[in-house]
């Protein structure tokens, strides 16, 4: 499976 | 002579906690086309934009030392939550970089 994408995370402090 | 090569400088910047929120969103992480975290937002009257040298766009090489290379997104959100959090410091020196130079 292609590997996960976690380009669109976003997290706020 | 000539001209002074332009090197990717990092720099100390010390952010300290003189506000309820730190006021900085990150994207990135290991794993993903940005692969350390990149700075995307700073919000006015948090700790971040009271302290006034960190910049949207800037990455983050290392928290308090400890290094962000090769930690996926939530790790090194955890590490930079978990360095507002603490008591032990009232500031965060993060170690930063300013891309594409």
């Amino acid at each position: 499976s292609p590997p996960k994408e976690y380009e669109d995370e976003v997290t706020f402090f | 002579t000539g001209s002074p090569v332009p090197v990717p400088t990092a720099t100390v910047v010390r952010v300290v906690k003189n506000a309820n929120t730190l006021g900085i969103a990150i994207e990135g992480g290991a794993n993903t086309r940005q692969p350390l975290p990149r700075i995307v937002t700073i919000q006015k009257g948090g700790s971040a934009h009271n302290c006034g040298q960190l910049k949207v766009g800037q990455v983050i090489l290392e928290v308090n030392g400890i290094s962000l290379r090769g930690r996926e997104h939530k790790d090194a959100a955890w590490i930079i939550a978990e360095a507002f959090k603490t008591k032990e410091k009232d500031h965060i020196d993060f170690l930063v970089v300013e891309p594409g130079l």
